[in-house]
Parts: C-alpha cells; sequence; structure tokens
C-alpha cells in the first residue's frame, strides 16, 4: 500500500514542484515504485520531468471522470517515476468540482485504484487553498510544506495549519504533518537565518533537519526537463533532496 | 479619473505583492493619490504595508456586496496611499462568487464609486487565474505582469497572454498590457540572464527596460511593514522600484 504524501502550501514560489519533483526522483532512484501526480493547472512538474502539458487523459480527466486512473500514468525518463500529467484545462476544475456532491473526496476515489501498484505517491499542489489541494489533503496520508526563507512564507504559516487541522477534522482524521522544510535558504542572509530560527522555535519537532539552499542548479533543471539529481547530481541543492528523501522516508 | 492597474500572474512567488506595493507606494511618493486594493486571500500587500489582516469591512465584504467600497478604504502609513485590505476570508469569495449572475463584474463595478478619487488604483493579484484574478482583469484598464528570471515563469508566460487575450476579447475590450517586469534579476547568473535574453527577443515592446534585481532589502521591509522605498530608500532595489514609477507613469 503506497504512502500518499501533499506537497502544499497556499503561499506562491516557495518550492511546492521543486520539492515535489526531486523527492519523487530521489525516492524513485533508491528503487521505490513512485508515482508524481501534478494537480496543478500550470503543469510545472510535468515539464519538471520532461513531459509535455498537452497530454490527454491528464489528472483532469481523470477527476471529471471520464478516464480511470490507470489511463492517465505515464512513464517518464526517470526509472521507477511515473507520472499523471497536468494540463491548463485543469483549471475548470477549481469551478466544476464543487458542483458535484462529495467533491472534496474525488482525488482519494481515484488514487485508491492504483495505490497499491506504488510504494510512493507524491501530490503536486497549486498555490491556493481551493477545491484542488482541498482534494489532496483528503487523498493525502501526510503532508510535506515548504516553507521558504522569506517573511511572507514564514507569516502565512499559521494560516496554513489552522486549515491542515480543519481538514484532519472534517475530511480526513488520519492525516499528520510530515513536515516543514526550510527552502530557497541562504544563510548568508540575515532574513534567511531569522525564518530558520523563527521555525525551529516555533515548531521544533515538525521541521526537517534538511534544509534546502538557494541553489541556481536547482532552478536550471526544469528547462532540461530533468529533477536536479540527474541535472547535476553532485551539487549542493542534488545532495539536498538526497537528504531530505532520507529523512521522509525515515519519517514513514 | 484614476488609471486601474492590476499586477497579475497565475505562477506564484513571482514579485506580485512586491511589485504593487512598491508601485503603490512610488507613485504616492510622487505626490499621485492612490488606492491599493488586495484582492489575495494571504493578505500579503496588507501586511505589507503594515495593517493588520483581520480588518472588517475588507475587499471581502465589498465583494460579497455586505459594505460600500468606500467604507473599506483605510490610510495608510504612507502618505497619499490609502488602501483596501484582504482577509484569508477572501478565500470563500472563490467558491461564492461564481454563483452570481455577471459574477465577473462585481469588482469593476465596486471600483466604479471610488475611482475619481484616485489617479491610481493597483489591484494585488493572487497566484491563480481564478474568479479573483479574473474580477481584477475585468476592472483594469492596464495589467502589470511580474515575471521572475526563472525557467517556471517564463514557461508559463505564453498561457498567461492568451488568458489575458481571451479576457480582453470576451470581459473588458479595453484592457490593455501596461508590460512585464522582471523580477529578482541576478545577472551574476546564466539562468536570469538566459530569461532576460527570451523574454527581451520574443517580446521586445512589451518588457519594461527597468530590471528589479533580488535585493535582501526587498524582502526584510514587509516584516518592517514598511514598502522598500521607506525601508531603505537608497537600496538597489528601492530605486529600481522607483525607475519602474517613472516607466508605468510615462507609459499612461
Ligand atoms: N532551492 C532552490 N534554489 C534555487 N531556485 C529554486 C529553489 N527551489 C525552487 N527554485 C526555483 O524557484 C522558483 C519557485 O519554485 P517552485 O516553482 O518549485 O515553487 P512552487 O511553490 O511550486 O510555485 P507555485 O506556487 O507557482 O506552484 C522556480 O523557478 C524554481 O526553479
Ligand atoms: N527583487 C526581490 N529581491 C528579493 N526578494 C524579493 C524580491 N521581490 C520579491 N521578493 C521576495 O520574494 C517572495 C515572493 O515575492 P511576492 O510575495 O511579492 O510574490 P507574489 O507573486 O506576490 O507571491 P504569491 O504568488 O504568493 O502572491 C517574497 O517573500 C518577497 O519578499
Ligand atoms: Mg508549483
Ligand atoms: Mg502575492
Amino acid at each position: 500500500m503506497g504512502r500518499i504524501f501533499a506537497v502544499a502550501n497556499q503561499k506562491g514560489g516557495v518550492g511546492k514542484t521543486t520539492t515535489a519533483v526531486n523527492l519523487a526522483a530521489c525516492v524513485a532512484e533508491a528503487g521505490y515504485s513512485t508515482l508524481l501526480v501534478d494537480l496543478d493547472p500550470q503543469a510545472n512538474a510535468t515539464v519538471g520531468v520532461g513531459l509535455p502539458k498537452d497530454l490527454t487523459p491528464s489528472i483532469y480527466e481523470v477527476l471529471s471522470g471520464e478516464s480511470p486512473t490507470v489511463a492517465a500514468i505515464r512513464a517518464s525518463r526517470i526509472n521507477n517515476l511515473s507520472v499523471v500529467p497536468s494540463t491548463p484545462g485543469l483549471a475548470g476544475a477549481g469551478v466544476e468540482l464543487p458542483q458535484n456532491q462529495d467533491y472534496q473526496h474525488v482525488l482519494k476515489a481515484a488514487l485508491e485504484s492504483v495505490r497499491d501498484q506504488f510504494e510512493f505517491i507524491i501530490i503536486d499542489c497549486p498555490p491556493s487553498l481551493g477545491p484542488l489541494t482541498v482534494n489532496a489533503l483528503a487523498a493525502a496520508d501526510e503532508v510535506i510544506v515548504p516553507v521558504q526563507s522569506e517573511y511572507y512564507a514564514l507569516e502565512g504559516l499559521a494560516g496554513l495549519l489552522e486549515t491542515l487541522e480543519l481538514v484532519q477534522r472534517e475530511l480526513n482524521p488520519s492525516l499528520t504533518v510530515c513536515g516543514l522544510v526550510l527552502t530557497m535558504h541562504d544563510p548568508r542572509t540575515r532574513l534567511s537565518r531569522d525564518v530558520e530560527t523563527e521555525l525551529r522555535t516555533h515548531f521544533p519537532r515538525l521541521v526537517f533537519d534538511t534544509v534546502i539552499p538557494r541553489n541556481v542548479r536547482i532552478g536550471e533543471s526544469p528547462s532540461h526537463g530533468l529533477p536536479v539529481i540527474h541535472h547535476d547530481p553532485h551539487c549542493a541543492g542534488a545532495e539536498a533532496y538526497v537528504a531530505l528523501a532520507r529523512e521522509v522516508a525515515a519519517r514513514v
């Protein structure tokens, strides 16, 4: 039975896609059969692993009931890593999904049918707390929250954790917070150091030991359609994601 | 009659709030009466100018019809700058708004009533192309698009410009693209330089001459509830936003 992880944070640009793609690539590389689900209409995770963003069926057809989940699963150029791609058309689901009765559990039902084929299922969420992210949180066993080392990302965290508690109470009592991961961290700036101190003080047991540094090789890798561990395996960014994957696997 | 600018891009974390807040502060500092409208449930622009994110009435009460626009306008600590604050409760509007008949024009109607009190009205949009951003694009005369010097931000731009054309055709024929502004630019990296070259090649007349550099003082300023031109007026970030404000005013 695969463990389902949602990578979520309504704050934009904090490293959700980068974390989902690279974590999935690391656990796939370690030999676990892994499924990456792109639940963002921007389809960045799809592009980040080298797939086009106009594939059909995509997650949109799965959520709208037009296609079984298994038909939307694609192989990627990475061993052990399969992908359910997204397309810009998924933006329509934000308005269409809530028209169904039990719309929050559509993704959960869709993933049930393939869950025993994978050991890890990792969902990349869009930057909002709308119907798509709610679906991901209702389907997930655990949630990983990337937190950029910036003021707005820190300031918004309390609200996000309250929302997670609401989801746990109302939609998915078994959802747990796997951890908070600091991203784009630059220890040379006081701002980054202050954010890390605040985070470790307020959430001592939740923050991963591994900190993802700001590293230009991470930003370059999606232009090659590759996770950073394949674009530049020995750079600081790749090594940090390998360490994070080890920490996540140890918490499972 | 005030000019209405929407600062929009569905890609998260590209500098929408930072650009809206600092542009608004620059034109206010230059003596123009300015209104900053925070249309994001994250309420980052509200916090960025030193206001709390639990004020009532907020933009949420304005959009839901519970409060006239004028009652939601607050003074800020910056001369000539007034603000319509946001709250996390605005997230509900994403689902509630589309239930109205002509929901796309709710903000436009709300701003009509105050438009002649301000010379500039600047709207900060959330990271999505949902009902809130559609309302902003339907209400605006011009749209300013921050583009982070990163691959995913560039890759998503074509889709965004297509959406803007759709809005121009169907909802707001007078909407024009004021310009694209490169943000968090670090000329030391090839990635940043490549993104700038691509952008200026594909959209020569749309990209502003002014480029906003990555500058830690910009990231620090929201923690003081101040725009960067008040937090550190002579830093590279502040000077860049002053130059951008001049360019925007020249294009009006
Ligand atoms: N550690 C890092 N070092 C340098 N660049 C990074 C790092 N992590 C992410 N990036 C870059 O920063 C940008 C934002 O990251 P990413 O797109 O993964 O965030 P996101 O939270 O998924 O954004 P969105 O909210 O739009 O979904 C991307 O261009 C990415 O390549
Ligand atoms: N030029 C810059 N130099 C350094 N940091 C910056 C710069 N511009 C923005 N930032 C920081 O980067 C982060 C993202 O910027 P910002 O929040 O303005 O983007 P956004 O597009 O409004 O995000 P969202 O999609 O969540 O609304 C913020 O923490 C901000 O302080
Ligand atoms: Mg993303
Ligand atoms: Mg913002």
